[in-house]
């Protein structure tokens, strides 16, 4: 049967005509948001000085404060089943992701593949993705930082002293070891990011959260490590894969939303192990 | 004791600050790489011991071998690819009881999946694995489907039992 959705009860999410992918909720149509892939240039210089610091391993430090977009030239397609329903999308010849959403869940999955990044053309590329709402956050968000306990997030700004930002993308970046967040300032509306390794993540406008993906660099950041960023196997850039679980939605009831939470943080952490034996006879009373 | 002790050990080395943020030398990821990747396959020793022991079958003449499918983050997992009938023992790390969706690389296009505790076929589903991900450079794999199904209450660090078995193509392939 032909579709150009998928997302079950809940959403609906399609490829809009930008390639970016839009969800729609489907019972709180107040609330939507649209994924998208962009990239920074890393900034170059000979790190003499401090103004000529190379973005590196240690610091995240693009050339310029301007995010570019990619021109989405590849295609899509839907697979849809008793249990998963999948849109498979090539953004360009070295970016794709899968969005999934699964029968008695509510998570959204995008699991990206990025790379190997191209450098023939001597830039080195950091690979971003955003979510971006319609949530009012009004510059702020929040993080989980340590792992232990998340912090109030706000654009340009810390809470103890006047803060001017030279270099607002960088200055606003925090760690996220396993959850980003953002809520609306007047409704009880919340749009939650969990990742799957720790990974650096800001907002930099309000409603969006966005995080980093994959880096190519192809100088030192004179911090110690003295390589560049470049990291090479089959004699090629690395190609790198992973989830996002996004999960949103109205917190009325706050207790029932935030256990969810939980219980989806530590599905990401602490995965099943599963283990394959070749088939045999056993006792299976024995097993059970 | 021995494999899991110098599995320890590893796992000491992997909170230098270095491994934790990936600032090391290219050099040293490789060792990092090394080091889990050499204990990771000696502790499927101590796994298959454990679960020998729950199963009661420590006495049992056959000897175990278990194995873990490390690739699974790029679709890959030769056990499962390369047979037509495999058990699975899906371990919960976690204290509480989990319900979750559980993915396999293969490379037939049908499956039944049966689940020994409740002695039921379930329902899986079979969703191919998207090209780019084929396309992967150093991906040795001949999977091109993964096989999904729900695993419903795995009980808390306990552990769920599966048969995986290959079902004949039930439908003709058209020739365009």
């Amino acid at each position: 049967e032909s579709t150009n959705f998928i997302g079950g009860d809940l959403y609906t999410i399609t490829v809009d005509e930008s390639g970016h992918i839009a969800v729609q909720y489907n019972n709180q149509n107040d609330m939507n948001f649209v994924q998208s892939f962009h990239y920074y240039e890393g900034a170059e210089g000979n790190n003499k000085v401090f103004e000529n610091r190379s973005s590196g391993a240690y610091i995240f430090r693009p050339k310029t404060s301007e995010i570019h977009d990619f021109v989405y030239e590849g295609d899509y397609s839907i697979v849809k089943g008793p249990l998963v329903e999948e849109i498979h999308q090539n953004v360009n010849q070295w970016i794709s992701q899968v969005v999934r959403v699964y029968k008695q869940e509510e998570r959204i999955e995008f699991e990206w593949l990025i790379g190997p990044i191209p450098v023939e053309d001597k830039i080195g590329k950091e690979v971003v993705t955003k979510y971006t709402s319609n949530l009012n956050s009004d510059g702020e968000f929040y993080t989980d930082s340590n792992g232990r306990e998340t912090l109030k997030r706000k654009r340009d700004y810390r809470p103890t002293w006047n803060l001017k930002l030279y270099e607002p993308i960088a200055g606003n970046y925090y760690p996220v070891t396993t959850k980003m967040y953002l809520k609306d300032k007047n409704k009880p509306l919340k749009l939650s990011v969990f990742t799957d390794r720790s990974q650096g993540g800001t907002s930099m406008k309000d409603g969006e959260l966005e995080l980093m993906l994959h880096r190519r660099l192809l100088n030192d950041d004179a911090f110690g490590v003295g390589e560049a960023l470049n990291e090479v196997a089959y004699n090629t850039g690395l190609v790198v894969r992973g989830i996002h679980y996004v999960y949103g939605g109205n917190t009325k009831n706050l207790d029932a939303f935030t256990l969810k939470e939980k219980k989806l943080m530590l599905e990401q952490t602490l995965r099943p192990t599963i283990l394959v034996i070749p088939f045999m006879q056993k006792n299976i009373d024995n097993w059970r | 004791i021995e494999n899991l002790e110098k599995f320890r050990e590893a796992m000491g080395v992997m909170q230098h600050h270095d491994a934790v943020t990936g600032t090391e030398k290219q050099l040293v990821a490789n060792d990092y790489a090394r080091l889990l990747y050499e204990n990771l396959v000696n502790n499927n020793i101590v796994a298959a011991n454990s679960i020998y022991k729950w199963a009661n079958e420590k006495n049992s003449t056959t000897k175990l071998i278990v194995s873990s499918c490390l690739e699974l983050n790029i679709s890959s997992c030769p056990y499962t690819e390369n047979s037509r009938q495999f058990t699975l023992i899906i371990y919960n790390p976690q204290s509480q009881p989990v319900s979750t969706y559980v993915r396999l690389p293969v490379n037939g296009s049908s499956y039944e999946v049966f689940d020994w505790a409740e002695d039921i076929s379930i329902l899986s589903q079979i969703v191919p694995i998207p090209k780019r991900v084929l396309q992967i450079p150093g991906r040795e794999s001949k999977a091109t489907n993964e096989l999904v199904f729900r695993v419903n209450d795995l009980p808390p660090l306990g552990y769920k039992v599966y048969e995986v078995t290959e079902k004949p193509n039930t439908y003709e392939e058209t020739p365009s």
